[in-house]
């Protein structure tokens, strides 16, 4: 699975997700990255793309769940995805992690598995890549 | 803080360090600065995000390192099927398709049904029909085709003969060649 979060100069948030789905899947099993709410998500204030064991990231609606945090509980974007991927994912049973933005450029890319390949790059130009916990 | 930015991932799960050599690894990260300064290009011309995101999106397509377009992993019959969805977040605009066998770059088609259809979601056939009449590009089913995906897959199939309970369906994938336990 691949995605993006993207906030622009206009101050207009984006989230994207693609995947090829999982190895073996069988009767058109699909999982959350095409699920607006669950593995894709945007509105004014936070912007949310996620990777990982789908099924658990529909039940929890994970990325609509991160910006409502946000949203009615004013909580901090790192706050509210840490708590979604560290707390209430593991909980669950389900693996995997986030990349997300808000509307003032905050980033967060908190993930519950072994590594994520992620990067960010802003307004400097400077692109930063990482994949384990570094 | 920044006043605009770019955030990607590459998929998430059980990437061994063992088992991910210097020179996978050098390509992988090739490929992310590759799809993050795709994106930053649209933003520091003034560009939407939406045009970021998909622009950034795209390259990860067309790489074979990830799980999504060229290097999408193989269903239980042997075919990929792709899957994609964007979201303005100014808006509430959506747009996703799932089920896609043809399409070169199902981000593109996703974001076509966001802006060019009354709805937020198709799947199938369907999908792959609004495709065409919107000029999406669509390919041959062997452009997705990576040994390693293929073989993944025949070592899944292997594993399920062996095991009766529970379905290989309902767990995750694990390719014990890059440790790279991917999930959809």
């Amino acid at each position: 699975t691949v995605g993006a979060v993207a906030l622009d100069q206009a101050g207009n948030l984006a989230a994207g997700t693609s995947t090829g789905g999982m190895t073996n899947k069988r009767y058109g099993r699909v999982g959350d990255s095409p699920i607006i709410g669950a593995g894709t998500y945007a509105d004014p204030r936070c912007a949310v793309s996620a990777t990982g064991h789908g099924e658990y990231f529909i039940r929890y609606t994970v990325a609509r769940d991160i910006c409502a945090r946000v949203e009615y509980q004013g909580k901090s974007l790192t706050e509210a995805a840490d708590v979604v991927i560290h707390d209430v994912l593991v909980k669950a049973g389900g693996e995997g992690g986030v990349i997300a933005m808000d509307a003032d450029g905050h980033v967060a890319m908190p993930f519950n598995s072994t590594g994520m390949y992620r990067g960010y790059i802003g307004d400097d130009g400077a692109p930063r890549v990482a994949i384990f916990p570094e | 803080q920044p006043k605009w930015g770019l955030v990607i991932h590459g998929g998430a799960g059980v990437i061994s360090r063992e088992n991910l050599s210097a020179e996978r690894e050098g390509q992988v990260r090739a490929a992310l600065e590759q799809a993050l300064r795709a994106g930053h290009a649209v933003l520091a011309s003034g560009g939407p995000s939406l045009d970021a995101v998909t622009a950034a999106i795209r390259v990860l397509e067309d790489s074979p390192y990830f799980n999504a377009g060229k290097g999408a992993v193989f269903n239980h019959d042997g075919i990929n099927e792709l899957d994609a969805a964007i979201m303005d977040g100014s808006t509430r605009a959506a747009g996703a398709v799932a089920g896609l066998r043809h399409v070169k770059n199902p981000i593109e088609l996703a974001r076509r049904v966001m802006e060019k259809s009354p709805h937020v979601m198709m799947i199938g056939e369907g999908a792959e029909a609004f495709a065409r009449a919107q000029g999406v590009e669509l390919v041959d089913p062997k452009y997705f085709y990576t040994e390693e995906r293929w073989q993944g897959l025949q070592r899944a199939l292997e594993k399920e003969r062996e095991q009766t309970s529970p379905p290989s369906s309902l767990r995750p994938g694990h390719d014990p060649v890059t440790g790279d336990h991917k999930f959809g």
